[in-house]
């Protein structure tokens, strides 16, 4: 019958992205160190 | 019809058609299981390669403290009304950072806005007399940190009356 | 051919003198480029064979450092593992990215023209160690070398600006070399190398989904990998672990990235086994994020009223590609044309989705999957538009004469599909029935069609053990765990509760307590 997807450590109703936060295939750890981020050029 | 993507590199291994029968996969895949990537292969060491380097006393941090990298320690900030001159520390020191990407935020959420003509934040200190689709004209707060010449009054925030703010310096 | 007498010591000296200046305190970058340049005045980059020599023995030394570090327990836990020294391999992966970096443009090469050789030496060295170790092949040492290159190339350095689509693509094409089938061992790293957060969202946002054929060949090479392992239920520990892996990928892309999993969802269910159902319905249940799915259980809900069934969904996928290979489109356009030599055609098709005995026994059926699935999507495809062109004006004389049927459903499509399903055994039955239940998807003309087509067959048939087999392909895909597809669901709905096809009278319904409460679950379920 498959798995209960919701036990896979990823919240499919977020409304963010999950790539952002997407550790790895293996574990349902977010993902480590600086998330991806834009600063635009204006603030330099 | 992919193989025109720079196909070049998928030439076969040394077993002719570079592909094993279905038993040696398994065997390997049950070898790879026990070495699998650790969470630490993928984490490099933290460079931080401070932007005016000065030699400090070894018992100082000599790296940054991982909590300036946590969303919450910024978020405590802005919610703190002394914290709002760290967040313009950090935004006017840390350039080019995650630490500069969060004060950003956080100040927007206390409603100030940058200018990116005057490299100022504006925050309303009240409702606009003004406002049409291009500007909106009042009295604003702005954080003026220029300490220039003899001038001791930066640092620190002003009333300006009569400012108009052109959406298209908005940031 | 030996590498040249000296070559080896001079390559080590290069690569201790560049540890010591990545290692200085406050190294700069002018260091880095100096160093750079000198290495280009040594003739070591020019991308020809010295520069192959050149990173193969760089690779050599780095790799044979890390390993050098390392020690195995026995046994799955991996705490007493002492982790593995990265230092050299980090130190060479930063000399490749300096290298790309401070490359000097004016010799009027592109700056980044040495990295597919860079990687080509890379991919030929992975490869080889891993023919050579076989079972004690260590991945971890290559998985830490393209981390750094992810993080690092698919930075967004201004110097690699707009350049950034030629790293992924190049990093994309190694990873294609790299694929499971051709160097297992290195599976579990290559899957959390593809999904990585500093690749796979770049490839799959840049350049206006420029990289979307890139990814949709890396999701075939993994699902090919495991395609036998998955066709019996039972898997082993790793083919598991890998398995979840996917599914949390899969989950990501559903989530993320609707639109690339419901346009390529063609050649992903081509090499997905037919027993492998939540995965597939992971890939089904996609739709566009700008839609919005009208609750299946609603009741009296209008399908025929909502504007998508008219609309076709967007497939990338080659639907043809198989009916090509085997040489029939040409007659398969033709019959749908004319319908000329009905029967013979129908005879001669049902023998040509037939494998030959090799090959149905590497494949695991007597049957061309591939094949049948490519029929079945293209007839559906060809039948929609011939229909489309003409339904308005057909469809008021049709409504008039009092067939209840949409017009769409007659014609030499539909003699294809009925031969198929009264003539063909039962695993051809099955397999036909599952192409057609591939199709029912999120609101369109495929949905729409092939979810009347389903219950045409069902009515038309007039064979239980037809009937029972068109319930059980629904029932499969609706007893495991979510997600569901909404065409199969409205399609299921539609079934048991349109007195027209008499659904509950059927014997197989009650064939069995347990079945009878199963069919009551899952119509609950459905609302």
């Amino acid at each position: 019958l498959g798995i209960d997807l919701t036990t896979l450590g990823l919240n499919l109703n977020s409304a963010d992205n999950l790539h952002k936060t997407f550790g790895s295939p293996w574990s349902d750890e977010p993902a480590k160190g600086d998330p991806e981020f834009n600063v635009p050029q204006c603030y330099y | 019809d992919l193989g025109a993507i720079g196909d070049g590199l998928s030439t076969p291994p040394a077993n002719p058609g570079g592909v094993h029968d279905q038993s040696y996969n398994l065997q390997m895949l049950e070898a790879a299981f026990y070495k699998l990537p650790q969470p630490k292969d993928s984490e490099r060491a933290k460079s931080y390669t401070p932007r005016h380097p000065a030699v400090t006393p070894p018992s100082y941090p000599q790296v940054q403290a991982p909590i300036v990298n946590n969303p919450a320690f910024w978020e405590r900030l802005g919610a703190d009304n002394y914290g709002t001159d760290t967040l313009f520390f950090a935004f006017y020191y840390q350039q080019n950072t995650y630490q500069q990407f969060l004060a950003a935020k956080e100040l927007k959420k206390q409603s100030w806005r940058y200018h990116r003509k005057y490299n100022t934040w504006f925050q309303r200190h009240e409702e606009p007399k003004v406002a049409t689709d291009d500007f909106e004209q009042g009295t604003y707060v702005y954080f003026d940190f220029h300490i220039a010449n003899d001038e001791q009054h930066g640092w620190c925030q002003r009333i300006k009356t009569d400012f108009t703010f052109e959406y298209n310096y908005l940031e | 051919e030996p590498d040249p007498a000296g070559f080896r010591e001079q390559v080590s000296m290069l690569f201790a003198e560049w540890y010591r200046i990545c290692e200085l305190p406050g190294a700069s970058e002018s260091a880095y480029a100096h160093y750079v340049i000198q290495l280009h005045q040594s003739g070591l980059l020019k991308g020809d064979d010295a520069s192959d020599r050149f990173f193969r023995l760089l690779m050599e030394l780095s790799v044979s450092h890390c390993l050098s570090s390392e020690v195995i327990s026995s046994g799955p836990s991996q705490s007493h593992l002492v982790p593995l020294s990265f230092l050299a391999i980090d130190i060479y992966a930063k000399l490749v990215y300096s290298v790309l970096k401070f490359y000097p443009v004016d010799q009027g090469v592109s700056k980044l023209s040495l990295l597919p050789k860079v990687l080509a030496v890379t991919v030929k060295f992975i490869q080889k160690d891993s023919e050579e170790k076989k079972i004690s092949f260590n991945p971890r040492p290559y998985f830490r070398l393209f981390i750094n290159w992810l993080l690092d190339f698919c930075s967004l350095e201004p110097v690699f600006d707009g350049a950034n689509f030629q790293v992924l693509t190049a990093l994309a094409n190694a990873f294609h070399a790299l694929q499971p089938l051709k160097v297992p061992g290195f599976s579990f790293a290559w899957l959390e190398l593809v999904s990585h957060r500093s690749f796979m969202p770049k490839l799959l946002t840049a350049n206006a989904q420029k990289g979307w054929p890139y990814f949709q060949r890396l999701l075939v090479d993994l699902f090919q990998f495991m395609e036998p392992f998955l066709r019996n239920a039972e898997l082993g520990e790793a083919v598991h672990f890998l398995y979840k892996g996917t599914l949390r990928v899969l989950l990501v892309l559903l989530h993320d990235y609707p639109e690339f999993l419901c346009d390529y969802h063609f050649s992903f269910c081509d090499v997905i086994p037919p027993s492998c159902i939540q995965m597939r319905n992971i890939i089904l249940s996609a739709f566009p994020r700008n839609m919005r799915l009208p609750d299946p259980s609603t009741p009296n809900l209008k399908i025929d009223l909502l504007a998508e069934i008219s609309q076709s969904p967007r497939i990338l996928s080659e639907v043809d590609a198989a009916l090509k290979t085997k040489q029939i489109k040409s007659d398969i356009d033709e019959y749908l044309k004319t319908r000329q030599q009905g029967s013979l055609f129908l005879t001669e098709l049902k023998q040509k989705v037939l494998l030959s005995p090799t090959e149905s026994a590497r494949a695991g059926t007597r049957y061309n999957v591939p094949l049948i699935n490519s029929l079945v999507l293209y007839v559906g495809m060809l039948a929609i538009q011939q229909l489309q062109a003409r339904t308005a004006a057909h469809s008021q004389s049709m409504a008039s004469s009092g067939v209840s049927y949409p017009v769409y459903l007659v014609g030499a499509a539909l003699d294809i599909f009925q031969s198929f399903i009264m003539d063909l055994d039962t695993e051809g039955r099955y397999l036909f029935l599952n192409a057609v239940a591939n199709q029912l998807r999120y609101p369109n003309n495929h949905t729409h069609y092939f979810s009347f087509i389903l219950l045409y067959l069902f009515s038309e048939s007039n064979q239980e053990v037809i009937q029972e087999q068109i319930t059980r392909v629904l029932l499969e895909r609706l007893i495991v765990n979510r997600p569901h597809p909404w065409g199969l669901l409205i399609t299921f709905i539609e079934l048991i509760k349109n007195p027209r096809y008499n659904f509950w009278s059927r014997s197989f319904t009650r064939c069995a307590p347990e079945i009878e409460k199963l069919f009551e679950s899952v119509s609950r379920s459905c609302g």
